[in-house]
């Protein structure tokens, strides 16, 4: 029953898809029930957000945003050579592209609000990641980062020491203590055969890792295995298939609309974007629960190259996509009746000391530790290769980088190694007791504005960071005050040497004055310009006492120069002492005085 | 792709370290901090630029400006890294690198 307007939205497949029913994230009932995402803020960290455009605008954040490329609260985009800084632009658009406006596209939750921060365009540090995945964290409730090491097959890499702090700074203090949510798009290193296990944020405990999956439900070319990937959803494939149509920028070659928004940088947006909606029925899911609807709502589904397992929890778990799809009428029925999930556990096994050398491939070296009762295998099958962890063949990296030249080749030795285990301490009674609550919630019945489950008020954070003066607004501010102290003096001026002036002409009254000379020509042809005091009208008997002591050139002058009309009024006031009034100038009308 | 990463790679303005310093307990921590910040950076010939987001005891110490050659650079940061290495409120330090993230 949902019609929209915009243009592409009926190419927009991955929202509804007509073609092949089923084969989208399912998201039309939801926004039935009117759950869009309102009241909450998805920030898009990246290349910039182009907040002008009819799609974003509406929707855009102006107080969750900041560029930490200029150091300026405006996250525009600046166009490149390579015409490539539309990458966060495309991404917000996924997520709120406002509908019904006549415009390109729908966004998954065209209620919330989004937000940029630019950091992608320009050298990038540990400390600038830090400042990114923080920034206005009471305000962002969902950081959406399409971006990640490189997918060369070769590179280790992951957040460093700032940027794994303020991820953990960001679950514990971030949204009112709820915890941010981070959703990282999983690796696009499928023609390299990259494994994003050796991706410190997809593999990071406290982000949430999203894969792709194309029209089909196929892991796509440029997909990569990855034992940490929560969840997959939709994007582009190979050429035969659809991309995600979705908003555009509309600078240089951009024309506000695109249709081929494709890898894992399309499917992390839709994901935070789904999140978005669970965070509107109930925003008081932390960032855990979040993980936790995720792997209890994602559905398997039959992919023979999938390699599905189920583990002892009971869920099914695939290094292509891990625990399944993602689908939004599900994750939004979970959260509007989840009940907090016990806190985060961890089981650490004590340092291993091995000691053993590596031999080299094919022969391999297998270390064991069975302190974990665990009924099954796999938990901990570990293929170290060299010095880099991780299971995966590397076929571009050779296990020999980084030593020395090939002739001296050393045995690698496997000093010592531990295991750590994160997760919940529920017992298989509580997963099953959760998942019959849930499937019973999926007919929809409690969505709707009457049932609300108690959800505590987050804490009062205060932002430590305030409001900076930037440079710019810096520079303007002392500017103006110059301008302003400069103006200020001029006129204190002005005004004290015509006070002066007046003084001085004032010692006149107490004894005769003497004009300065004036040509009796110019004063016969009346031409002659003369400064007098402005004249104020005042009634004949005050004037009485007021005349006898002030005596002006005015009422000398006022009727010739009234007649001619060309006196000039000026500050500096001369005044003469008159021998006497001209009575009949005060003859039946108000007389002028100064 | 932002920044290129390796060992020569430095921050925008050259050279700059990140230290995370011992937080002193009591009241006005913040402030404290910020001062104990301030006299480190000068002391290792640095300006503090601040602390480095919401994390608390993380400041950011960078090169004043002005371009220096690269022998002179060599020689400031083994003295800086020294400084950093031998003050006792300095729990941990780094200096920062470029790092290559590539959009996906």
């Amino acid at each position: 029953s949902v019609h929209f307007n915009d243009p592409k939205y009926p190419q927009q497949w991955h929202l509804n898809n007509r073609r092949s029913p089923g084969r989208d994230i399912n998201v039309t009932g939801v926004w039935e029930r009117n759950v869009t995402g309102r009241g909450v803020t998805v920030v898009v960290v990246d290349d910039g957000v182009e907040h002008t455009i009819q799609d974003i605008a509406p929707n855009y954040s102006p107080e969750g945003s900041y560029d930490l490329n200029s150091d300026d609260p405006d996250p525009m985009p600046h166009p490149d050579v390579e015409n490539g800084n539309h990458h966060g632009t495309r991404c917000a658009g996924e997520i709120a592209a406002v509908p019904n406006n006549s415009f390109c596209a729908v966004g998954v939750a065209y209620g919330s609000r989004i937000a940029g921060i630019r950091v992608l365009d320009g050298p990038l540090t540990d400390s600038m990641e830090a400042v990114a995945f923080n920034k206005h964290y009471q305000i962002n409730d969902i950081y959406s980062c399409s971006w990640g090491p490189d997918d060369d097959g070769k590179t280790v890499d992951g957040p460093h020491q700032l940027g794994k702090a303020a991820l953990q700074h960001g679950v514990i203090a971030g949204r009112q203590g709820f915890g941010s949510i981070f959703v990282v798009a999983s690796g696009n290193g499928g023609q390299h055969n990259d494994n994003c296990n050796y991706d410190g944020y997809a593999n990071s405990i406290y982000t949430v890792t999203i894969g792709a999956v194309d029209e089909e439900g196929h892991m796509p070319f440029y997909a990569e295995e990855c034992a940490s990937m929560l969840a997959v959803t939709f994007s582009g494939g190979d050429k035969m298939l659809r991309s995600i149509v979705t908003t555009d920028w509309d600078l240089q070659k951009g024309t506000g609309c695109t249709e081929g928004h494709t890898g894992t940088s399309a499917a992390a947006p839709l994901a935070a974007g789904m999140i978005a909606l669970m965070l509107q029925v109930r925003p008081c899911l932390t960032w855990r629960d979040v993980q936790h609807i995720i792997v209890f709502t994602a559905t398997r589904y039959e992919d023979r190259r999938a390699e599905w397992v189920t583990n002892e929890a009971g869920f099914s778990h695939s290094h292509q996509h891990g625990f399944g799809l993602l689908n939004a009428w599900r994750l939004v029925n979970a959260a509007k009746i989840w009940t907090s999930v016990p806190y985060l556990a961890s089981y650490v096994s004590p340092m291993l000391k091995e000691n053993k050398a590596i031999p080299q491939s094919p022969r391999s070296l297998e270390v064991l530790w069975n302190g974990i009762p665990h009924g099954f295998n796999g938990l901990g099958t570990f293929s170290i290769c060299a010095m880099l962890g991780g299971e995966s063949p590397r076929d571009y990296q050779a296990c020999r980088q980084g030593m020395s030249g090939m002739e001296s080749f050393q045995v690698g030795i496997l000093r010592q190694w531990q295991l750590t285990l994160y997760g919940s301490v529920w017992s298989p009674v509580d997963i099953r007791d959760r998942q019959s609550l849930l499937e019973s919630a999926m007919s929809g019945k409690h969505l709707h504005d009457d049932f609300a489950l108690p959800c505590p008020p987050g804490l009062k954070i205060p932002e430590e960071d305030g409001y900076t003066i930037t440079p710019n607004t810096l520079k303007t501010l002392v500017l103006v005050g110059c301008f302003t102290v400069f103006w200020t003096v001029y006129y204190m001026l002005e005004v004290y040497l015509s006070q002066r002036n007046v003084a001085s002409n004032q010692v006149c009254r107490s004894g005769p004055c003497h004009w300065p000379h004036r040509s009796r020509k110019a004063k016969e042809e009346g031409t002659e310009l003369e400064s007098v005091p402005l004249c104020s009208s005042k009634d004949p008997d005050e004037v009485e006492t007021e005349s006898r002591g002030l005596s002006t050139a005015s009422d000398l002058l006022v009727p010739d120069l009234l007649e001619q009309g060309d006196w000039s009024l000026s500050q500096n006031k001369s005044t003469l002492d008159c021998p006497h009034q001209h009575r009949d100038l005060l003859h039946g009308k108000e007389e002028q005085i100064c | 792709l932002a920044g290129t990463g390796g060992p020569d790679g430095q921050g925008p303005g050259g050279p700059s370290w990140a230290v995370h310093l011992e937080s002193l307990k009591g009241d006005g921590e913040e402030e404290t901090l910020e001062q104990q910040a301030d006299a480190l950076a000068q002391a290792a010939g640095l300006v503090n630029a601040g602390r480095i987001g919401e994390l608390q005891g993380h400041y950011l110490f960078v090169q004043p400006a002005g371009h220096r050659p690269a022998l002179e650079v060599e020689a400031i940061r083994q003295h800086v890294e020294a400084v950093l290495a031998g003050h006792e409120a300095v729990r941990w330090h780094s200096e920062q690198r470029l790092l290559r993230r590539a959009k996906r």
